[in-house]
């Protein structure tokens, strides 16, 4: 468990870290909503 | 072999949103009662690979109702979708395609569709009119009367109910009944029918010989009846696009 945990923490130090004005892509679905939901 | 599934497809995709067009289309185009229905979102998609240039994809669709009755020739990009304030009516559909060399066909569709709940639409809009059942007492005395009013002040052909297609009755302020109903031409004069209703005959099913009413019978503080009746044939037809299919629906429902 102590080996895992390094990992863990090794990849989550070694993540790009997103450009600034970065906008995550929406999600696929469902899609956008043309009039109204009821 | 288990076909393999492609990569996933956004909902907002033009690939998804070509398939939906063509989907409500052919739903619009084989609902034969009520109203078009048009797409409000493309709820979701899946897309199988079938073999070169093949392709199943199913979707799921959340329609709304338009004011456009689905005998009416007007192309449904000119159809007003219902407000809330009206009643919206959702449709809920499952739909499977197949795109063969680029083509779309539908395999098969299965739709289900709500009013919006009573106590949504009244929350936004106190007063509104909400719909009421086509066996309502009020409402078949209000398509009746209508129907009635409009062929006694027509020299035109007789018109008789085909369907009615939608009806909403407000209590406060004023008591209303509000109603929608598909006509369609006799081969008699108002008079002629007077005379013999029973001998008027239907014309043959040409879309110029269906109509369309809406009528506002106001029963209290006091009593008021309008009436607005038009024929299709005095609209310029044009049909929607992408409505003819290379294969029928094998199963719709």
């Amino acid at each position: 468990s102590v080996a895992r945990r390094a990992v863990a923490e090794v990849a989550q130090h070694n993540k790009v870290p997103h450009p600034v004005g970065f906008v995550p892509p929406p999600p696929p679905c469902p899609g956008k909503i043309r009039h109204f939901k009821i | 072999v288990p076909a393999a599934p492609l990569a996933p497809l956004g909902c907002d995709d033009p690939e998804s949103e070509a398939a939906a067009e063509f989907a409500v289309n052919y739903i619009n185009g084989h609902n034969h009662h009520g109203f078009k229905f048009d797409l409000n979102r493309i709820e979701n998609i899946r897309m199988i690979h079938q073999g070169p240039n093949n392709y199943v994809i199913f979707l799921e669709l959340d329609l709304l109702e338009t004011s456009c009755h689905v005998l009416s020739p007007t192309p449904l990009k000119n159809c007003t979708v219902r407000s809330i304030t009206q009643h919206a009516v959702e449709g809920d559909c499952d739909v499977k395609l197949q795109k063969l060399d680029g083509a779309f066909s539908v395999l098969a569709s299965k739709c289900n569709s709500h009013a919006d709940s009573s106590e949504d639409v009244l929350q936004i809009c106190p007063g509104c009119a909400l719909l009421a059942a086509f066996n309502n007492t009020e409402v078949l005395t209000a398509v009746a009367t209508a129907l009635n009013d409009h062929n006694s002040k027509t020299p035109d052909a007789y018109l008789r109910l085909l369907e009615i297609g939608r009806a909403n009755i407000q209590y406060a302020p004023a008591h209303v009944v509000y109603v929608e109903f598909a006509v369609a031409a006799t081969n008699c004069s108002a008079a002629e029918a007077k005379d013999n209703v029973e001998a008027c005959q239907l014309l043959p099913d040409d879309q110029s010989n269906f109509g369309f009413c809406t009528a506002t019978m106001v029963i209290h503080p006091s009593q008021d009846l309008s009436v607005d009746c038009r024929l299709y044939g005095h609209q310029v037809p044009t049909p929607d696009p992408g409505v003819t299919y290379s294969h029928p629906g094998y199963d719709t429902s």
